[in-house]
């Protein structure tokens, strides 16, 4: 038997909005620490990590570890019958091929229950070690979000290089290249619009836009993102979901011949 | 010219 409730429903309408557009099918691992996942895009190039903590749940029930296969385009589809204000209850049976989704208004005048179809999925596991980073960047996600969607206009890849000077970020295009600088900002009295750069050696690395704007979809997660860098590594672009857990997204760098 | 790596270069598969 495996019930959790959610509260603030919109929270998983929001996760799912911000890994949709990078994984097809999931497997959702549910276990007493939590709800959790780990998922790969197509090309093996990006991989998204979730972590939603038991005890940030109203109630969370998990008799035994298991995986439910979901694809993520069709739970999406569900969650869109579920108003933003609304709590959310996620049952599944041992042994049933289905999930159930309750949705209940604040009022409780108003219950959907919606049953979707689970998947086994065949997905590799990635162990990831807990690593130092080069660098480590806190700025404010909307900030983050921009810079990546302005730059996306004018070539595919951006490069990441911090200094002592602070963050920069940088394209080229056919049509020319921009380079945006930020510099460390602590002495702001709103933490959310700081600026904070720790760094133990300067790095540079190269990545593919495309899926660094994708992973600006969970800016409504948290009014901060972290990215932390290491040369020849994968980037951890990481999204903080209040009382709760994160979600984090890994990238591999382009690399030179 | 540059190429993307892929990220079972850096981690294991389990």
């Amino acid at each position: 038997m495996f019930e959790l409730r959610l509260v603030q429903g919109s929270l998983l309408k929001r996760v799912i909005d911000a890994i949709k557009d990078l994984v097809n099918d999931a497997n959702f691992d549910c276990s007493s620490t939590g709800f959790s996942l780990q998922a790969m895009d197509s090309s093996h190039v990006a991989l998204v990590a979730l972590l939603l903590r038991s005890e940030g749940f109203e109630h969370f029930r998990c008799d035994r570890t298991f995986s439910m296969g979901m694809s993520i385009a069709n739970m999406a589809k569900m969650l869109k019958c579920a108003s933003n204000d609304d709590i959310i209850t996620i049952k599944a049976d041992d042994g049933t091929d289905t999930v159930t989704f309750m949705f209940e208004s604040p009022s409780q005048d108003k219950i959907s229950d919606i049953e979707m179809k689970l998947m086994d999925i065949d997905s590799d596991h990635l162990g990831i070690p807990d690593a130092e980073y080069d660098a480590i960047v806190r700025m404010p996600s909307s900030e983050f979000s921009s810079i990546c969607s302005s730059l996306s206009s004018i070539g595919d890849t951006v490069t990441i290089t911090v200094s002592k000077q602070g963050v920069t970020f940088s394209t080229k295009g056919d049509i020319g290249s921009g380079n945006i600088t930020c510099r460390q900002n602590s002495s702001t009295e709103k933490p959310e619009e700081a600026t904070i750069i720790e760094m133990k050696e300067p790095v540079c690395l190269t990545f593919a836009l495309k899926y660094i704007t994708t992973f600006t979809k969970a800016t409504s997660l948290s009014s901060q993102v972290t990215i932390s860098l290491s040369s020849d590594m994968p980037v951890v672009v990481e999204y903080k979901i209040a009382e709760m857990g994160h979600v984090r997204y890994y990238l591999a760098p382009k690399i030179g011949e | 010219g540059i190429f993307q790596s892929r990220l079972t270069h850096y981690f294991r598969t389990h």
